[in-house]
């Protein structure tokens, strides 16, 4: 992985016999840009991090230092944990009425199967009640899938058969207030953030329901791209956090770096696997070793 | 980017990192640049017109592997081509990928591409795991009248696909396309699962005429893992990139066909019936360069 790679630069140069210099810095900050990116960090990440990184390995420490490769190994380890921030996978639950929370996305990203997960981890975890709301009403067989994971989980799932999106949310709102739910996880289609009819319906959602959460789903997999829809989404929404899918995959998943610094807000939980088991708390600590490989 | 500029080193690096945010990668983005900063030193390219030339040539050379069959020719293979011999109907088409990519919507849009130039097709439901899998490819088969060969959740795929193969054959059916669920190539059994299929379908005389790797076209750099995990299980013939119409540009294209040869050979532009066309390179590239 990066450590390795570094260390070899290094070892490169010391076996050299002269003086680390600030070119031979230069030359491990290449090595560390070409590993970021190959990793997918978002290119401003990549650019912003060897900056800091510069700025600290030029400084006289890592210079005289003897092991000057394990210097930069921890400079770079800290400043991708600092980018990626505390953990936080808490939920702003409501005093009073049910507790609401958006899924939003782009297509396939995980939304339907993760709106299933998320309501058993909070039952399990904060002992909620949650209502699944089938407010995607554009593809095929939305409604029948959201409804066969709640089933299969003993949640219910509210739809209706209208065209508004606006009106199943609100309809799922005051049935889990009537059957004593006190939380709603509403399900949306999948939409590109280029498409203005798209954020327009769901800015109109999100206005109509005042989510306590507003959450976007994101594949892990994701290259160069991650870090413009997640601004997107927040520019238009704003998002309270991230849920990151597909992470039992093996790519390193380095657009996490760049979503907190892009949107300020933390990636809450993690998908992990296909089963509705498969959903953790995110962990920063976990995702930094894995971008670094 | 290309307006009127010196083709100096703030234009270079410019360009390497248009090609970067594009998911060429950091390799490829680099030796693109330096490729164009040699020749612009041997004086061969002068200036950013000649450069924006050469770029658009080379790019859509890279996109061409060594003997893949143009894409205008591709929608129809010549296994369905009229007049086709009863002995090789049905043409079996696998639509294989991880979750998500847009698998079972690429089929149902292919489907209708057939229908459209007059061709019987069958759909195999052959994603017998997922939630509403088999109810979401049967409105695809309403939509585009298509036939379709379904069991019940949690049954074996292979089986499916056996099942649809005889129906096809018995119907003379021209094309056969298997919808599969989506798999992670570093998930072993369902790697396994997915080499059974085509082992099922030997078995039972027939063979894969395409089999279409269905790739997200905002894919970082693991799709190349992707690529050459699934052709260790399945013969593939072609990519299918999907979502090339939201901003990701669908770079990783270029890296894939270098390491695996395989020619990208349809993309997905919307999720309307229509919004499948065959691959048009020249109209990739443009939408890459800056
Ligand atoms: N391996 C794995 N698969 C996942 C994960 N999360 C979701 N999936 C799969 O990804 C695919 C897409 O999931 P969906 O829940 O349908 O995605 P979506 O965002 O609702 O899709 P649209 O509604 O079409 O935008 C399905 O095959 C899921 O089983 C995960 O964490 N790991
Ligand atoms: N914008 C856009 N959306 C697409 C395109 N292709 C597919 N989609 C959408 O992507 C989502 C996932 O498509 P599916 O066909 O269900 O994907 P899949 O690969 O079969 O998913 P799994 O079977 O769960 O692995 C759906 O919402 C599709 O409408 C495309 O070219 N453009
Ligand atoms: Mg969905
Ligand atoms: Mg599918």
């Amino acid at each position: 992985g990066l450590s390795d790679k570094l260390q070899q630069v290094f070892a490169r140069l010391r076996g050299s016999g002269r003086r680390i210099s600030e070119q031979d810095v230069n030359e491990s900050l290449r090595a560390i840009r070409v590993a970021l990116l190959e990793a997918d960090v978002a290119l401003e990440a990549v650019k912003a991090l060897t900056q800091a990184i510069r700025e600290q390995a030029v400084g006289e420490k890592v210079l005289e230092s003897v092991r000057p490769g394990d210097m930069v190994v921890k400079i770079v380890q800290d400043e991708i944990a600092r980018l990626l921030g505390a953990s936080d996978t808490a939920i702003r639950y409501r005093t009073e009425g049910p507790t609401v929370i958006l899924m939003c996305g782009l297509q396939g990203s995980g939304k339907t199967t993760t709106c299933a997960k998320l309501a058993r981890l909070l039952a399990s975890r904060d002992g909620r009640k949650p209502l699944l709301a089938a407010a995607d009403l554009k593809r095929p067989a939305a409604i029948a899938q959201l409804q066969t994971l709640g089933r299969e989980l003993g949640f219910p799932v509210y739809s209706e058969a209208v065209a508004d999106p606006v009106r199943v949310c609100t309809g799922a709102v005051k049935h889990a207030r009537a059957e004593g739910r006190d939380l709603v996880i509403l399900d949306t289609a999948g939409r590109l953030h280029v498409d203005e009819e798209l954020m327009r319906e769901i800015k109109a959602v999100h206005a109509a329901l005042s989510p306590d959460e507003t959450l976007l789903v994101l594949d892990a997999m994701t290259g160069q791209d991650a870090v413009r829809s997640a601004r997107a989404f927040h520019e238009t929404l704003p998002l309270d956090g991230l849920i990151l899918t597909k992470l039992d995959s093996d790519t390193r998943g380095g657009a996490a770096l760049s979503l907190r610094h892009a949107t300020g807000r933390p990636i809450k939980f993690a998908g992990v696997g296909e089963q509705l088991d498969k959903l953790e708390e995110f962990h920063p600590d976990r995702m930094a070793g894995r971008i670094l490989g | 980017l290309f307006g009127l500029r010196k083709l100096d080193t703030d234009f270079l690096n410019e360009l390497e990192e248009a090609f970067i945010a594009a998911d060429l990668g950091p390799m490829l983005a680099g030796e693109l640049v330096e490729e164009l900063g040699s020749r612009n030193r041997s004086g061969e390219i002068a200036g950013v017109e000649q450069a924006k030339a050469w770029l658009r040539a080379e790019l859509a050379r890279q996109l061409m592997p060594a003997g893949a069959p143009a894409p205008a020719a591709a929608l129809t293979p010549a296994a369905v081509l009229a007049p086709v011999a009863a002995a090789s109907k049905p043409a079996v088409w696998f639509f294989l990928g991880v979750n998500g990519s847009g698998k079972t919507t690429a089929v149902g849009r292919i489907a209708h591409r057939l229908q459209g130039e007059g061709r019987s097709v069958l759909l195999a439901a052959g994603d017998t795991f997922r939630a509403a899998a088999g109810a979401q490819l049967e409105i695809w088969a309403e939509r585009t009248g298509s036939a379709i060969v379904r069991h019940k959740e949690g049954g074996d795929p292979a089986a499916v696909i056996f099942d649809a193969y005889d129906a096809a054959k018995n119907r003379g059916t021209d094309v056969l396309l298997v919808d599969t669920a989506g798999r992670l190539h570093n998930k072993k059994n369902l790697m396994a699962e997915c080499e059974k299929m085509f082992r099922v379908l030997a078995k039972r005389g027939g063979q894969a005429a395409e089999v279409f790797l269905v790739l997200d076209a905002a894919t970082g750099q693991n799709a190349v893992q992707q690529a050459l995990l699934f052709r260790e299980v399945a013969p593939l013939t072609g990519i299918i990139l999907t979502k090339l119409d939201g901003t990701a540009k669908g770079g990783i294209a270029f890296r894939l066909v270098r390491e695996t040869g395989l020619p990208i050979r349809y993309a997905g532009l919307g999720e309307g019936m229509e919004d499948i066309e065959p691959f048009n390179a020249a109209a990739f590239v443009d939408a890459i360069l800056p």
